[in-house]
């Protein structure tokens, strides 16, 4: 999921 | 993290180390497309950049290093390498690929989670990754044979996106609010991309011949 609009896959 | 997801980034993981090793070792790059390389390095490139600015775990950053510096690494060796460049197969490999770079770019600036630099660079690098593998399958096509390493790099990079699908079907129905149209659509994309060439593999692994693809 996009934390604070992060992306945690590669 | 899930088991999906591990094992995709792992067969990725192998499928570029698979090419570097290869190329490496037997200082040859015959076969191999210098265009999706390319690709693939801007890929990347436009993808972590986010590594300056957010981290979230060692593997993440390590893994997003991993796949920079291998992929730089391969087009350095394939443009460069004084043996390596002799063997890169220049007249066959001739697929417009800058030709994909724009339309990913815009369809980026149109279609997007947020409207932020990173984020549209972040999904033009989704677009692009799509589309990627398109010159190194034409190749496969006009060379007509597959030496057995470009083929299992493909192959390996054909299993890490399904295993990457897996991985989104289980993250859906196990984290209540994980929707991502657009990794969905690009990823499958990318994948069904890859099936006709997964037929013809085995195929070839079947009948026990050499991979002879469909002019």
């Amino acid at each position: 999921g996009s934390i604070s609009g992060f992306h945690d896959e590669l | 993290m899930n088991i999906f997801r591990l094992a995709g980034d792992m067969t990725h993981l192998a499928s570029v180390l698979v090419l570097l090793l290869k190329i490496h070792t037997i200082k040859s790059c015959a076969g191999v497309s210098l265009k999706t390389q390319e690709l693939y390095a801007i890929v990347f490139a436009t993808r972590y950049l986010d590594i300056f600015t957010s981290f979230y775990s060692i593997y993440n950053t390590l893994m997003k290093l991993v796949f920079l510096g291998s992929s730089f690494s391969i087009v350095l060796y394939m443009k460069y390498h004084k043996t390596v460049h002799r063997s890169y197969d220049r007249e066959q490999d001739t697929f417009r690929h800058w030709f994909l770079v724009l339309p990913c770019l815009l369809l980026a600036l149109l279609i997007h989670e947020k409207f932020t630099f990173l984020e549209v660079l972040w999904t033009f690098s989704l677009y692009l990754e799509a589309v990627a593998i398109l010159p190194q399958l034409v190749l496969l096509q006009r060379t007509r044979n597959i030496d057995n390493l470009t083929g299992q790099y493909v192959f390996l990079l054909g299993g890490y996106r399904g295993l990457y699908i897996l991985n989104w079907i289980y993250r859906y129905f196990t984290e209540p609010h994980f929707v991502h149209w657009i990794t969905w659509i690009s990823g499958l994309v990318q994948t069904l991309l890859y099936a006709d060439f997964f037929f013809y593999y085995s195929q070839s692994w079947k009948n026990n011949k050499k991979l002879q693809l469909p002019a």
